[in-house]
Formats: C-alpha cells, sequence, structure tokens
C-alpha cells in the first residue's frame, strides 16, 4: 500500500508545463527543466511553500532576507504579474524570459520603462527619476550636493523627454534607450544562455 | 560630459543584478 517515491515528483503550486512556459518564452524546454531546479532552491530558502517570496528573493540578491531596495523591490513586484506578494513558476519563467541574451529588444526595452515607472502612470516624472537617483545615492554612500543631484536630473530628463512636457512616455524611452543601449545592459541575463550546465534538470 | 542618471541606476545599483541569482547558491 502506497509506498510511493512521489516527493520527486511533487510539483510546487504554480508550476505550469515547461512545453507551455519554453513556447511563450526564448528558453527551451530542458531549459525550462533547469530553471525549475533554480526555482526550487530560491522558493525553498526560507519558507518551503514553493513560491518566492520578498525576503527570499532579497536573499538570493543580497544574502540578506532584510535588505531592502528600491529596485530590487520593482523588479519582485513586476516579476509578480498576479499581485499576490509572491512569485510562482510559470511568473518566475516568463519574467526571466525577458532577460535572455535572445529575447526582443522592445520586450527589455518595455520591461526597463516599468521598473523606472514607479506609480505607474505610464510615464517617467521628473520626480519619480529624482527618487531614484536618491535612493541609488542612499544605497552606495555617495554624497552629491543637492544641485549637482537636481543637475543631473533636470539634464538626464531634457536630453529624454524631447516632447519637453515634464514626462517621459514609451516613445520618448524608446528613442533614448535606442540612442544610449547602455541603458538596457542589465537587462540580459548571459547566465541564462548556460542554465543548463548551472542547474542541470533530471530529465 | 552628459551624465546619464539612469545608466548611473541601473549600472550601480545591486538591486538590479539579478545574476546574483544564479550566483549566490
Amino acid at each position: 500500500m502506497g509506498c510511493f517515491h512521489s516527493k520527486k515528483a511533487r510539483k510546487t503550486p504554480g508550476y505550469e508545463d515547461p512545453t507551455v512556459l519554453a513556447a511563450e518564452t526564448p528558453f527551451t524546454v530542458s531549459e525550462v527543466e533547469s530553471l525549475y531546479e533554480l526555482f526550487k532552491k530560491l522558493s525553498s530558502s526560507i519558507f518551503d511553500d514553493g513560491l518566492i517570496h520578498k525576503e527570499e528573493f532579497q536573499l538570493a540578491l543580497f544574502r540578506n532576507r532584510n535588505w531592502r531596495n528600491l529596485f530590487a523591490d520593482r523588479l519582485f513586484y513586476l516579476f509578480d504579474v498576479k499581485r499576490n506578494g509572491v512569485i510562482d513558476f510559470g511568473e518566475f519563467v516568463r519574467s526571466l524570459g525577458v532577460f535572455h541574451p535572445n529575447a526582443p529588444v522592445a520586450d527589455k526595452i518595455a520591461f526597463a520603462f516599468r521598473l523606472y515607472d514607479l506609480r505607474e502612470t505610464g510615464y517617467i516624472e521628473r520626480e519619480e527619476l529624482r527618487e531614484m537617483v536618491l535612493a541609488l545615492l542612499h544605497e552606495s554612500d555617495l554624497i552629491l550636493a543637492n544641485d549637482i543631484i537636481e543637475t543631473i536630473v533636470d539634464e538626464t530628463f531634457s536630453q529624454a523627454n524631447t516632447k519637453d512636457n515634464g514626462k517621459i512616455d514609451q516613445e520618448e524611452w524608446k528613442e533614448f534607450v535606442l540612442k544610449n543601449p547602455s541603458l538596457i545592459k542589465n537587462m540580459t541575463l548571459p547566465h541564462l544562455m548556460d542554465i543548463n550546465l548551472a542547474f542541470p534538470s533530471f530529465v | 560630459k552628459f551624465f546619464n542618471a539612469f545608466e548611473f541606476i541601473s549600472s550601480m545599483s545591486s538591486g538590479f543584478d539579478l545574476s546574483s541569482l544564479f550566483e549566490n547558491k
């Protein structure tokens, strides 16, 4: 009676068919299966419930579950598509797909826009840019005089906001990134090219 | 030289560096 080796086969609550996820992302089926190995590690590092909580995300990024960071918060928020406070496997794979070296540049540009559109107004506003610069200075312990910060924000804004209406829309953002491609450098993770080697799945 | 605030943020914030997901194992 009931001598099952079910532990290995048991999937997490948000598990989705790798063939479906592979069809929707730049990953192959075996890469999705390898990502599942990574996902299992991340999602059981604090709470063993098969979902990535914000503390687990922070622990993976900073080796500290309590280390708060505006940009990590934004990434977690965007990965959490269902807005239920956790990242399930499907959300994890689809979001990481944007960071794949073969993902469309347009997707990377759009994702970066949403990261910076802190209040989700559909625009990056000057105050949001200023807030992000201040957050970075706080994070890095750099000290810049207020007038220098204002100059940097004003100058950046004037270059990106070609319509000169005080807010950067998606079209302006796209033009700005195409002129400054290094802005989306962190939207590509070379690690995703050899995910099979780093996290071999047991297929 | 033009100092790009977005570049400053994207290149310097550790919060943007998802490579740690693969390295801190």
